[in-house]
C-alpha cells in the first residue's frame, strides 16, 4: 500500500529526534526530515502491508544527509585556486571567519602548515587587533611555522594591516595571504561591518567560516548571519577530535551550502582531517 | 524567538476551548521543541515537559485567557526549579587565601571570564593574584597578564616553565607570601576525550586544594554539554559553573542542562569581552531570556 502521511508521521518524527540528540540543530533535522517524509509520499512510494516503514525511512534520511553534505559543484581544491593565482601573478588571499574561541587562528596555523608542506609560500596578517594576546599568539605561531606576521599596533585597524600583508606578498612573491581576524558574534552590527571591509578591502579569495563542532542550534545563527552579511566561502569545523557524533557540521552545510574543507581534530599543526561524508552520516544516523 | 514559538503554541493550543489530554500533549511537544531549540538536552528537557504536562492535567486551570498565564507559568515554574531559585555567592572567605581553580573546554572563555572575574572581587576589596598555568596555548601567558594588567591585579606565570604544576604551587607560594586573599588559577582548555590532559587537572586539584573549582562553559554548546560536564564533575569537584557569550544570540539551554546533571549552581554570566561584561547569575532573567 502507499505511504501516506499517517504511517510516516511518527517514524519521522522518532529519526528527528534521533539527528536532535545527536547534535543537528532542531531547525534543520526538522527541514530534513519533513521534506524526505514529503517526497516518499509525492513519489507515491508503496510497501507491502505490515512491513515496518523505519528501515525504508531511514535509507531515504541518509541518502538526504549525504546530499546536503556533498556540495553540488564538488569540493574546493585549494592547492589548485593557490596555483591559479599564482600563474596569474597575485596572492591568494584567505580570511578566517567566526565567532569567538571557535578555533580561527589555530586552524589558520594549521592550513598554513599544510600549504608549506605543499611547497606554498605563506604570510599572516595579524588582523586580530582587538583581543588580547591575539597578535602575540599569531606571532608565536609564525616564529614555530617560519611564516612572517604583518602586524601593527593593538587596537590598530585590521584592514590596514590585512593591506600591509597583500603588499608585501606582491613585493616579495608570496603564495597565499592568510588574514586571522578577532572572533565576533553575528550580531553585533559594528564588527560585522569591520570584517566585511577586510573581506571586501582585500578581494578575499576564500573566506572560511570556522565553527565548533561543540555548538547548538546558535551554529546555524551564526553561520547565516555570516554567510549573508560576510559572505563565506567554505567551512572548517573544530573540536571534532572531543566526543561528538558531528550534527552541527550538519546544521552548517545545510545553512550555507558550501563545502566543508576540514574537520579540526586537536591542537597540533597537523589535526586537521579530510572531510569524510560517509563518515558523518554515519554518525548521525546509523 | 524560543519565546515567540512559545507563546503561540501556548495560545494556539488553548484558544481551542477546554483543556483536555490531547491538547496538552500537543502544547508538551511545542514546548519540548522549543526548549530543544534553545540546546536544553533532549533527557532534561523530556523531564520538564513531562511535569508540565503532569501538573497542567492535575492542577485546577482558571477559564479563558488566564489559562494561557497559568500553563506559562507552570512551564516558567518548572524551569526555574531545576535552575535553583537563588543566586549562589562564591565559596571564598575573608581572613584566607582562597584558591579558585577555572577549569573548561578549548575556547569557553575561561582566560577572559578570570580577567572579569579578578575585576569583579577587586572592587569587592579582595586582594586578587592570577596565576597562569596554561603551558599549550601560545600567548596564554601575555593574554592573562594583559588582562590581570587591565584590572588592575597581579599576574604570575612563565612562559618558560612547560609543567602546569610547578607553575600553579610556585605561583600560589608567591601570592600567598604577598598576602593575597583571592588566588584565581587559569588552566589550559581540555576535553574529556584528552586523557593526558584530564590526568593534569586531577593533579592541578589535587596539589592546589582549591576552594572552589569554577567550570566555564561556552554559551553556545549544545546537546553534549551535560556529558563534558558530567566527565568534569567526576575529575574534579565543579563546584560552579560560569556561562560566557550570552551577549550571541545563544540560549544557554547546554549550560542548564550541565547544572542541572552536576548540581553545580550557574553563579555568573558573561556577556561580552570588557572587563566589565559580567554579571551574577540571575534565574528568573535567565529564564526569561529562554522563554523569551
Ligand atoms: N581539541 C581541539 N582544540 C582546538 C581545535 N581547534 C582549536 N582548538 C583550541 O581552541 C582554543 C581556541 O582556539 P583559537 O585559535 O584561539 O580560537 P579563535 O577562534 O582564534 O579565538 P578568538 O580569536 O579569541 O575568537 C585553543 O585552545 C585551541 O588550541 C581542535 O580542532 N581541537
Ligand atoms: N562576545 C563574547 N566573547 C567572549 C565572552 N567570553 C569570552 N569571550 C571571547 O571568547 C574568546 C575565547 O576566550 P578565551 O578567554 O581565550 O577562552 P579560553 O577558554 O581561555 O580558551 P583556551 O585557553 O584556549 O581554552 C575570546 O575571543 C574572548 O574574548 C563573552 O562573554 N562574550
Ligand atoms: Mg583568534
Ligand atoms: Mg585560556
Amino acid at each position: 500500500k502507499q505511504l501516506d502521511e499517517k504511517s510516516l508521521k511518527e517514524p519521522i518524527q522518532e529519526l528527528i529526534e534521533l539527528m536532535i540528540a545527536n547534535e543537528v540543530a532542531v531547525e534543520v533535522a526538522t527541514e530534513i526530515g519533513e521534506r524526505v517524509k514529503r517526497e516518499l509520499i509525492e513519489a507515491g512510494t508503496e510497501q507491502e502491508r505490515f512491513k515496518d516503514v523505519r528501515p525504508l525511512l531511514r535509507e531515504a534520511l541518509r541518502k538526504a544527509i549525504k546530499e546536503v553534505i556533498t556540495p553540488p559543484g564538488g569540493g574546493i581544491d585549494l592547492f589548485e585556486e593557490i596555483r591559479k593565482k599564482r600563474e596569474e601573478g597575485d596572492p591568494y588571499v584567505i580570511v578566517m571567519e567566526g565567532i569567538n574561541g571557535t578555533g580561527k587562528t589555530t586552524t589558520m596555523a594549521k592550513l598554513a602548515h599544510k600549504f608549506q608542506k605543499a611547497g606554498f609560500s605563506v604570510v599572516f596578517a595579524a588582523s586580530d587587533t582587538f583581543r588580547a594576546g591575539a597578535i602575540d599568539q599569531l606571532s608565536k605561531h609564525g616564529e614555530k611555522l617560519g611564516i612572517k606576521t604583518i602586524k601593527h599596533q593593538q587596537g590598530g585597524d585590521p584592514t590596514a594591516v590585512a593591506i600591509d600583508a597583500l603588499d608585501h606578498a606582491y613585493a616579495k612573491g608570496i603564495d597565499v595571504v592568510m588574514v586571522d581576524t578577532a572572533g565576533r558574534m553575528q550580531n553585533n552590527d559594528n564588527l560585522i561591518r569591520e570584517l566585511k571591509k577586510v573581506v571586501d578591502k582585500t578581494e578575499a579569495d576564500m573566506r572560511i567560516f570556522v565553527g565548533d563542532s561543540l555548538a547548538g542550534n546558535d551554529v546555524i545563527r551564526q553561520a547565516r548571519e555570516f554567510a549573508d552579511r560576510v559572505g563565506v566561502d567554505a567551512v572548517i569545523m573544530t573540536k571534532a577530535d572531543s566526543d561528538v557524533k558531528g550534527g552541527a557540521v550538519l546544521s552548517v552545510a545545510h545553512t550555507v551550502g558550501k563545502p566543508i574543507l576540514y574537520l579540526g581534530v586537536g591542537q597540533g599543526y597537523d589535526d586537521l582531517q579530510e572531510f569524510d561524508a560517509d563518515f558523518l552520516v554515519d554518525q548521525i544516523l546509523p | 524567538s524560543l519565546g515567540k514559538s512559545l507563546n503561540s503554541a501556548i495560545t494556539k493550543v488553548l484558544r481551542r476551548g477546554p483543556v483536555d489530554a490531547d491538547l496538552i500533549r500537543e502544547l508538551k511537544n511545542d514546548i519540548f521543541k522549543a526548549l530543544l531549540e534553545a540546546d536544553v538536552e533532549i533527557n532534561v528537557a523530556s523531564e520538564v515537559v513531562n511535569r508540565v504536562e503532569q501538573r497542567s492535567l492535575s492542577e485546577k486551570l482558571p477559564p479563558g485567557l488566564e489559562r494561557n498565564k497559568a500553563v506559562i507559568n507552570i512551564v516558567y515554574e518548572e524551569l526555574t526549579k531545576i535552575m535553583g531559585d537563588r543566586a549562589y555567592p562564591l565559596n571564598i572567605q575573608k581572613g584566607k587565601t582562597n584558591i579558585i581553580m577555572v577549569v573548561g573546554i578549548q575556547g569557553s572563555g575561561k582566560t577572559t571570564t578570570i580577567g572579569k572575574l579578578a575585576n569583579f572581587l577587586k572592587k569587592q576589596k579582595w586582594n586578587v593574584g592570577l596565576v597562569c598555568t596554561d603551558t599549550w596555548r601560545p600567548g596564554a601567558y601575555e593574554q592573562l597578564l594583559q588582562l590581570g594588567t587591565n584590572a588592575g591585579v597581579d599576574v604570575f606565570g612563565d612562559p618558560k616553565q612547560k609543567n602546569a604544576i610547578k607553575l600553579a604551587t610556585k605561583g600560589v607560594k608567591e601570592f600567598k607570601k604577598s598576602g593575597k586573599d583571592v588566588i584565581i588559577v587559569d588552566t589550559a582548555g581540555r576535553h574529556k576525550e584528552e586523557t593526558e590532559l584530564i590526568k593534569e587537572m586531577k593533579k592541578l586539584d589535587k596539589k592546589l586544594h582549591p576552594d572552589e573549582i569554577i567550570l566555564v562553559i561556552d554559551g553556545t554548546l549544545g546537546q553534549v554539554a551535560k556529558k563534558q560536564a558530567l566527565e568534569f564533575k567526576k575529575a574534579t569537584d565543579i563546584g560552579s559553573i560560569i556561562v560566557t557569550k550570552l551577549d550571541g544570540t545563544a540560549k544557554g539551554g547546554g549550560a542548564i542542562s550541565a547544572s542541572v546533571s552536576t548540581g553545580a549552581p550557574i553563579k555568573f554570566i558573561g556577556t561580552g569581552e570588557g572587563l566589565d561584561d559580567f554579571e551574577p547569575f540571575d534565574p528568573k532573567k535567565f529564564v526569561g531570556r529562554i522563554l523569551g
